[in-house]
């Protein structure tokens, strides 16, 4: 299971959450307008945060942040 | 299995309650306005609650909390 | 596999009964009408029963509890 | 694999019937008008039999008792 | 794998046949007109047998038997 | 894996075939008009015959029998 | 996996052969007009021939032998 | 994994390539016109070769050889 | 998994490479006009080559190699 | 699971990162135009980072980085 | 998973990079126009670089590299 970010303005933040009993940021991404982020779910990540304006494609959809 | 939330108001509530006898919140992540969080079922997480008006993207459908 | 419950009126009582020999109530989550509740069949929940008026969006449809 | 049943009345009984050699009841719950049930095949339970009016959403469509 | 079975008489007969080298009834539940039977294959059954006015739903499509 | 099979005529021979390097009949179900037989693949059967007007519903569609 | 074989004449030939490195007839079973053989892969079984007018039900569509 | 092969003509060549470092033919089946084979990819087989004008029933499609 | 070629012209090449560190053709089968062959990969297997006129039908498609 | 991308011009960098408590770069594929690359997940590499103008076709549709 | 990939041109490159830590280039195939390659992903190649006009069939769909 991956989902796919683009950018749509600059500074896009693309933040990993932990996966277990705490739940923090381990790793934010930043991204300029046009950049294009693939990411999985993984043994460290199962919660993903987006802040500012991207376009997400998950597999229930196309999903917009940001406005 | 992943949900994906996009806040439609600032304020958003999604918490995440614990797996096994007990059914208790174990993390609040709160959203504002057009913030986007996906998150998955984990070994924690077996049930999941949104307060406030946000958009939720499942695989049953997409289904707006708060009105 | 997972469920998604809105609550429709305040009050709405999502009870999760317990998997084994014994079929007992474990917890029971009070939903304030437009809360989100997104449930998953564990090892302790084998079944859910929902009272009150909330929309349940499920594999096999969308069901209306209440009236 | 779970069902999804609604009571369209009073006084339904949903029955989980035992799985092994024996076929017996091991559980009834009563539902009154609107309340929902959403119940698993299980260790437990192999066989489940509604008495009264309800609507019974299942893989292979939905099927209405009691009438 | 589960089938639903709609009783449209009184006195329908639905059997389990064991499964083994033996084929014998192990289990008979009868019916009365509106009431739903739903069951599973299981390591005690390997086939069923309905006998009466019944609709039957099943992977293949919905059976009447009994005419 | 099962298959549905409804007599349309009495006296319809539903046979089991053995399973391994011999292939003999281990049990052959009789079935009067009307009566349904819902029957599984299994470490006994590996392969099924079916004598008289019946209508089957498998997989690959519903064939007739007997004519 | 299996296939369904109905025979459209008398003296339809359904032979299984063996899997391995020997390729042998193991079991030649005879079907008269009208009459149905459902059978699977086994272990002792990695090809069928058929002789004789039959319509062969696979899931690869509908194939009819003999002319 | 079967393919079904239905000859054309007489004189239809089937055959069986081994699987492992060799490629070998270890069987061949002569098929007469209207005779159908389904074959499968086996511990053996890996690759099968089809000489003369049978149609050819596969997971991509139905292909003619021989012309 | 497993490719269908058929060959359109005499002197198709079809090429298996081994699988693993190195990357060298195991073996070539020459096929005629017409003649069809249905290959899988394998622990051997890895990557196809096809020479000259032929129609390939594969999970993404047909394609037609030599022109 | 993979995606694929093809440059759309000079100098677009697609990189992985890595998997684990850390998120690096381990590696910076610099493309040019009209090139394509084809690309797992896998053990080293849990993210995928693509600046430049380039389409990507993945499971969730095509997306067009660099605009 | 498998992608083939016809050469549109002489001289197309299609190449395998290394599995694990290091991304190297361990096979180039060179293609001339017309001829088809079928390629897995492997132990040794998690990722593949096509260089030159060619058309490239995928679980995503098609895409032309070169232009
Ligand atoms: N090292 C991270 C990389 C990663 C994967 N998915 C992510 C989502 C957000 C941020 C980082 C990541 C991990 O394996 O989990
Ligand atoms: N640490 C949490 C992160 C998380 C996953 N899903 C969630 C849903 C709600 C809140 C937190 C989470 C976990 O692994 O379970
Ligand atoms: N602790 C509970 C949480 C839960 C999951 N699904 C539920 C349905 C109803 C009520 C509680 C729950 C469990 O793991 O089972
Ligand atoms: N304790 C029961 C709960 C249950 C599941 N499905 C049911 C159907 C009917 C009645 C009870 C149940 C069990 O785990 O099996
Ligand atoms: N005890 C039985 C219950 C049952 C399941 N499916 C059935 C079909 C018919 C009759 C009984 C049953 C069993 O586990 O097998
Ligand atoms: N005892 C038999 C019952 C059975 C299953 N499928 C059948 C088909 C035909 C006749 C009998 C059967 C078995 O387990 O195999
Ligand atoms: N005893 C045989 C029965 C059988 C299965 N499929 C067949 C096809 C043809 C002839 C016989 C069979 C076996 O298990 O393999
Ligand atoms: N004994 C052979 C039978 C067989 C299966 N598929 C085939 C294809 C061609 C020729 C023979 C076969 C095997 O198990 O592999
Ligand atoms: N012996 C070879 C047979 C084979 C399978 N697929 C092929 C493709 C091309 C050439 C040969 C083959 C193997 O098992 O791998
Ligand atoms: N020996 C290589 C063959 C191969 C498979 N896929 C490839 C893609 C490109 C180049 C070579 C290959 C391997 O097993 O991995
Ligand atoms: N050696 C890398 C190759 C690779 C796979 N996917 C990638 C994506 C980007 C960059 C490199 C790669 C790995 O196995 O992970």
């Amino acid at each position: 299971e991956y989902i796919v970010v683009k950018a749509l303005d600059n500074g896009v933040n693309l933040s990993g959450l932990t996966r277990g009993r705490d739940t923090k940021f381990h790793h934010t991404e930043k991204l300029d307008r046009g950049e294009v982020m693939i990411v999985q779910f993984t043994e460290q990540t199962s919660a993903i945060k987006i802040k500012g304006r991207a376009r997400i494609y998950t597999t229930h959809g196309i999903v917009e942040s940001g406005d």
